[in-house]
C-alpha cells in the first residue's frame, strides 16, 4: 500500500533499534523472532478461521486442538525461559485463553514459590508433564481481595493426618474463570486454615478435584461452568465445591507456614511472604496489558494512514485521518502511554526479581513495597489501557466496532484485567494504607522517600 | 524554563509536589475524620484512591525519565518526545493539581500544551513506524485494518469468506420465520 510505505520512508529513527530497545535487547527480540518463526512454520498451531466467527465450543475445541498439538512441540516450553514460554503460549492461544492458561500462569508459579523443596520435588514433574492440569483458585462467588473473610475451610484433623476441605455456603463456592469448572484436574485452593481450635488465616493447598484417567469429578467436590464470559471464552468459567472433601496433610504448601502432624501450626518468617505468587502475576500483567494498548495504536495508527476522510482544500484529495490534529490526538498520547507502560512494567519484573531473591535469604523487608507498587501499577494501567484502547476504537471510526479491526477483542480481554487479580479501587485503596504507613513512619526511604522532603520551590520552576 | 527546557529534574520535582500534596491532604482529612467517625477509612477513600494513583503516576514519571536517560543516543529524540507528550497530557489534565495554591500558573499550563502540540507535529512522520517498532507479529495483531501491508480494504473483502452468513444467499432464519409472514402479506 503506498501510503503506508510513504509513512515508513519518513521515519526519523532507525526502526530496529527501536524495537531491541523497546524488547530489552537482542538477545530478547532474537528469541521472540524464533518463536515466530515456529509458528509460522506450523500451520497446525494455528487457528483454522479467526476465532471471531467460532461459537463458544468451537473456541474451546479449537483451544483444545492446539493445546493437544503442542505436545509436539514441548521444546518451545521452557520453565527456564518463561519469557520464551510465556511468548510462545501467547501466540499459540492469543487472546483467547485455553484450558492451560492459568497452569502457566499462576499455577506454576504460586507452586514454585510457596511449596517446599520435597513437594516440588514431587509435584512439579507432575505439573510439567501435563498430566496435571492446574489452577489457582482463591476467589470465591461473594469474596474477592479482602482474603481474610474467604469462606472455604481447611480444618486439620490430627487423628486422620488429613485437612477436610469443605464450602459452607453458597457464596463460598471457589470461581475462577481460568478452566477450574471442566478442564482442570488440580488446582492451588485458597481455604481459612483452622487447626487446634484456631483460624490460622488463609493458606494455599495442592487439591486434586477431577479423576487424573476418567477426568470425573472426585466424590464431595462439585464443579462446573457459570456460562459465557466477556472475553477469555477459551477457557470455562469454573465453579466448585467443597462437601467435606479430605486431602493428605503434606497436600498443604509448605515453603514458608506448616502444620505438624499433631496439628502445631508453624508461623511464616513474614506474614506477607504468600503474596509473592500475586506480586508475579500483577508483574506480569502490567507488561502484558501495556503490550494490548500497543497492539490497539498499532491497529488505530496504521488504519489512520491509509484510511482517506474530508477534502479540506478542494481538488487535492482526500488527506490521511492521521493527518488531523484530533485524530493524533486521540492516538498518540496512548502510543506514549503503551511505551511508559511497557518499561514500567519492565522495571517492576527487574525488581520483584531482586525481592525473590532476597526473600530465598529470608529478607522481606522490601515486600510490602513491592506489593503495594505491584498492586497499584496493575490498578492504574489495566484502568489506562482500557481507556486507551477506547480511544483506538474510536479512531478506527465504524470498523473500529467490527471484530475485523481486532479492537473489539483486545478490549473486551483488557477490561477483564480491572476485575481480576484485584479489584482495582480495592488495590489503589491497598496503596493508600501502605502510604499511611509511609507518610506516618519517622523515615521513609526508596520509592516514598520524597514523602517525608519539601518542595523545594513554592512555584514549578518551568 | 519553556517547555523546551523544562528538565527532567524538574518534572519529577513538579509531580513529587503534587503527589505529596495529595498524600498529605488524604491523610489530613482522615486523621479529622478518625476521631469524630467509626467509618472514617471509608468517608476518605476517594482522596485516598486519587492520592494512590499520584503515586504511582509519579513513579512511572520517574522510571520512564530515568529509562529513557538510558537508552542509545539516536533513539533518545523520538522516546523523549514520546515521554513528554505522555507527561504534559497528564499534567495538563490533570491541572488543576499542578495549580493548586499557586504552583503552577495560567501561563505555565499554556506552555505545556504547547508541548503537546509540539511533540505531536514531531511525533507525526514517526508515527507509523514507532508502531512498527513495537514489532506485533501478524498472528498476535489479528486484525485487518493494523495489517503491516496496509492493503486493509482487500482484507476486509477477504475476511468476509469466513462469515458463516455468507455461506447461503438467503439466510435459514429468514426463510424459517420472515418468508411465511412476508408471503401472508
Amino acid at each position: 500500500n503506498p501510503d503506508i510505505t510513504e509513512e515508513r520512508l519518513k521515519a526519523t529513527f532507525d526502526v530496529d533499534r527501536f524495537t531491541e530497545f523497546y524488547h530489552g535487547g537482542l538477545k530478547r527480540l532474537k528469541s521472540r523472532r524464533k518463536v515466530e518463526r515456529y509458528l509460522e512454520e506450523h500451520a497446525e498451531l494455528r487457528d483454522i478461521r479467526p476465532t471471531p466467527f467460532m461459537s463458544r465450543d468451537e473456541l474451546i475445541d479449537n483451544s483444545i486442538r492446539k493445546l493437544a498439538g503442542m505436545a509436539k512441540f514441548n521444546e518451545m516450553i521452557d520453565l527456564n525461559d518463561i519469557e520464551k514460554t510465556t511468548y510462545f503460549l501467547q501466540m499459540v492461544h492469543v487472546r483467547d485463553s485455553m484450558p492451560f492458561s492459568l497452569h502457566y500462569l499462576m499455577f506454576l508459579p504460586v507452586l514454585n514459590s510457596q511449596a517446599s523443596p520435597e513437594q516440588l520435588a514431587t509435584w512439579m514433574p507432575l505439573a510439567l508433564s501435563g498430566t496435571v492440569i492446574g489452577t489457582y483458585a482463591q476467589t470465591e462467588m461473594g469474596h474477592g481481595t479482602n482474603l481474610s473473610k474467604l469462606e472455604t475451610t481447611a480444618t486439620y484433623d490430627p487423628n486422620t493426618q488429613e485437612f477436610i476441605l469443605h464450602t459452607p455456603t453458597i457464596s463460598g463456592a471457589k470461581w475462577w474463570p481460568g478452566s477450574l469448572g471442566k478442564f482442570c484436574n488440580h488446582a492451588i485452593i485458597v481455604a481459612n486454615l483452622w487447626t487446634q481450635g484456631k483460624c490460622e488465616g488463609p493458606h494455599p493447598f495442592w487439591v486434586q478435584i477431577r479423576d487424573s484417567e476418567t477426568h470425573e469429578a472426585l466424590k464431595n467436590v462439585r464443579l462446573g461452568d457459570i456460562g459465557p464470559k466477556l472475553s477469555l471464552n477459551g477457557s470455562d468459567n469454573g465453579y466448585l465445591i467443597f462437601d467435606n472433601f479430605r486431602i493428605p496433610r503434606e497436600n498443604m504448601l509448605m515453603r514458608h507456614s506448616k502444620v505438624l502432624p499433631d496439628g502445631t501450626y508453624v508461623k511464616p518468617p513474614h506474614s506477607k511472604l504468600a503474596y509473592g505468587g500475586m506480586v508475579f502475576v500483577r508483574s506480569m500483567m502490567v507488561r502484558d496489558i501495556a503490550n494490548h494498548l500497543a497492539n490497539a495504536v498499532t491497529i488505530a495508527t496504521r488504519y489512520s494512514a491509509v484510511r482517506r476522510q474530508g477534502e479540506p482544500v478542494p481538488g487535492k484529495g482526500e488527506v490521511k485521518i492521521l493527518d488531523y490534529q484530533t485524530q493524533q490526538y486521540r492516538i498518540f498520547p496512548y502510543i506514549a502511554k503503551a511505551i511508559a507502560f511497557r518499561i514500567a512494567g519492565e522495571e517492576l519484573q527487574v525488581i520483584f526479581r531482586e525481592v525473590s531473591k532476597q526473600l530465598k535469604k529470608g529478607e522481606a523487608s522490601q515486600l510490602p513495597d513491592i506489593h503495594a507498587l505491584s498492586s497499584g501499577l496493575k490498578a492504574l494501567v489495566t484502568f489506562e489501557v482500557q481507556q486507551g484502547i477506547e480511544q483506538c476504537r474510536l479512531a478506527c471510526g465504524g470498523h473500529g466496532y467490527s471484530h475485523a479491526s481486532g479492537i473489539p477483542e483486545l478490549s473486551a480481554f483488557s477490561c477483564g484485567s480491572c476485575t481480576y487479580e484485584g479489584d482495582n479501587l480495592v488495590l489503589m485503596l491497598q496503596v493508600a494504607k501502605y502510604l499511611t504507613k509511609a507518610v506516618t513512619s519517622p523515615v521513609a526511604s526508596g520509592i516514598c522517600a520524597y514523602l517525608h522532603k519539601k518542595s523545594s520551590a513554592l512555584q514549578s520552576a518551568l | 524554563s519553556s517547555h523546551k527546557t523544562y528538565s527532567d529534574l524538574q518534572i519529577v520535582q513538579d509531580f513529587e509536589h503534587v503527589t505529596r500534596r495529595a498524600v498529605l491532604q488524604a491523610m489530613d482529612k482522615l486523621k479529622i475524620a478518625s476521631g469524630t467517625m467509626p467509618d472514617a477509612w471509608n468517608r476518605c477513600s476517594v482522596e485516598l484512591s486519587k492520592a494512590a494513583r499520584w503515586h504511582i503516576r509519579l513513579y512511572i514519571v520517574r522510571i520512564v525519565l530515568s529509562k529513557i536517560s538510558t537508552a542509545p543516543e539516536d533513539l533518545k529524540p523520538v522516546l523523549r518526545t514520546l515521554a513528554k507528550l505522555y507527561i504534559f497530557d497528564l499534567q495538563v489534565s490533570n491541572k488543576g493539581h499542578f495549580m493548586e495554591e499557586g504552583y503552577m500558573s495560567a501561563q505555565q499550563i499554556d506552555e505545556l500544551k504547547e508541548g503537546i502540540w509540539d511533540a505531536m507535529s514531531t511525533i507525526r512522520p514517526d508515527a507509523v513506524s514507532i508502531v512498527d517498532a513495537f514489532a506485533i507479529h501478524e498472528i498476535e495483531l489479528k486484525s485487518v485494518l493494523g495489517r503491516r501491508d496496509g492493503n486493509v480494504y482487500p482484507g476486509l473483502m477477504e475476511w468476509t469468506k469466513h462469515s458463516q452468513l455468507n455461506e447461503k444467499d438467503v439466510p435459514v432464519a429468514f426463510d424459517k420465520y420472515l418468508a411465511p409472514i412476508i408471503k401472508k402479506l
